[in-house]
Order: structure tokens, then C-alpha cells, then sequence
């Protein structure tokens, strides 16, 4: 799934 | 951060700088599609909106500025400065048949059914088939100049890279994105007839050009 804050990744 | 993420960032980076300077220097964006980059635009545009909403770090909002940057100037590059040089007649991919279904997709299947989320979602499925009105227009003419084989080349390689750094971050931090990661394969196999091309030809000095 994805982090709490969003998506680290560009 | 691992080894496989960064490079395939900085590959990222490069295409989108080399493509910038061909153009640049050239004077003209002969044998681009303008069609794809306007898709990269869109895509950039719709994954990071999260500019606004979260901050991750400043390599992450640095390079997410920098991408959108480069994207906008590519597209003002082909479509305003160099307009007359724009090959219009053989970028002829109908994008509405990718943007129509991949908004489809992104609203049936995403992680969460938000705008931000939807999105972002819409942003990955889009990267993974954007460069097909380039490989049309290529297979169309039947030839790329090399620079642009060189760029196509770094793109299709931070995918790739991108698959190496998901198997780290499923093996090292137990982290998987299982959207992210069906349409990163996606959109890497869609590179390998390229790379292939790219590996036969353009490395041994000879231009990329297709049989007739």
C-alpha cells in the first residue's frame, strides 16, 4: 500500500 | 533511497535533459512527438499535485520541480518555438484512446477513492503507455536519430530501474505498491523491442532505422 503522507517515489 | 531508485531517477533526469538540449540545440524538434510529451506533462501535472499537500523531502520536491519544469518547457519547446519544425503529419496516435480508458481504470482501481488519490493513480497508469505516440511516430517513419534513441533509452531505463528498486523495498522494508508496480512492468516492456533495437544497432554506430 501506499505511506500516510503520500507517495515518496517521482 | 537505495541504489536502484536513485539511478533510475537520475536516468530519468537525463532523458528528459537530453531531450531538452536536442531540441535546444538543434533549433528543432523534428522526429519528436509532441503528442507524448504533452501526455508527460499531464502526468507530472496529476502525480504531483501532493506538492501542496505533503512535504517528503527536498531531494523529492526538488526533483518533482524540476520534472514538471522540464515538461512544460518540452511542450512550449515543440509547440510554440519551434512550432515549424514540428512533424504534425506523422504524429498521428489517437491519445484520446489511451487518456479515455486509463481514466477509467484509475477510477475503478486505486488505493483510495479520492481526487488526490485518483489522481495520482491516473498519473501511473498514464506514464506507462505516454511514450507510445514516440514509438509510433518512430515506427511510422521507419527511423530515429540517435540522439533520440539515447533518450529513449534512459526513459525505458528508469523504469527498469525502478522494477530493481521495488524488489529491494519488498525484500529490505517489506514495502510493495502494487499499482505502481503492474504498470512499471507494464510500461518497461513496452521499452524491450527498443532496447532491443538499441543494443543491436545504436551501440555498434549504426542508425536506428526499421525495414521498410
Amino acid at each position: 500500500g501506499t505511506d500516510d503522507d503520500g507517495h515518496d517515489e517521482l | 533511497m537505495n541504489i536502484f531508485r536513485l539511478t533510475g531517477d537520475l536516468s530519468h533526469l537525463a532523458a528528459i535533459i537530453i531531450l531538452l538540449l536536442k531540441i535546444w540545440k538543434s533549433r528543432s524538434c523534428a522526429g519528436i512527438s509532441g503528442k507524448s510529451q504533452i501526455l508527460f506533462a499531464l502526468v507530472f501535472t496529476t502525480r504531483y499535485l501532493d506538492l501542496f499537500t505533503s512535504f517528503i523531502s527536498l531531494y523529492n520536491t526538488c526533483m518533482k520541480l524540476i520534472y514538471i519544469g522540464c515538461a512544460y518547457a518540452t511542450v512550449y519547446l515543440i509547440y510554440a518555438k519551434f512550432r515549424a519544425t514540428y512533424d504534425g503529419n506523422h504524429d498521428s496516435f489517437r491519445v484520446e484512446f489511451l487518456v479515455v480508458p486509463v481514466g477509467g481504470l484509475s477510477v475503478l482501481i486505486n488505493h483510495d477513492f479520492s481526487p488526490l488519490e485518483i489522481l495520482w493513480t491516473f498519473s501511473i497508469y498514464l506514464e506507462s503507455v505516454a511514450i507510445l505516440p514516440q514509438l509510433f511516430m518512430i515506427s511510422k517513419t521507419g527511423e530515429a536519430e540517435t540522439i533520440t534513441t539515447h533518450y529513449l533509452f534512459c526513459l525505458g531505463l528508469y523504469r527498469a530501474l525502478y522494477l530493481f528498486n521495488w524488489i529491494w523495498r519488498f525484500y529490505f522494508e517489506g514495502f510493495f505498491d502494487m499499482i505502481a508496480i503492474v504498470a512499471g512492468v507494464v510500461q518497461t516492456v513496452l521499452y524491450c523491442d527498443f532496447f532491443y533495437l538499441y543494443v543491436t544497432k545504436v551501440l555498434k554506430g549504426k542508425k536506428l532505422s526499421l525495414p521498410a
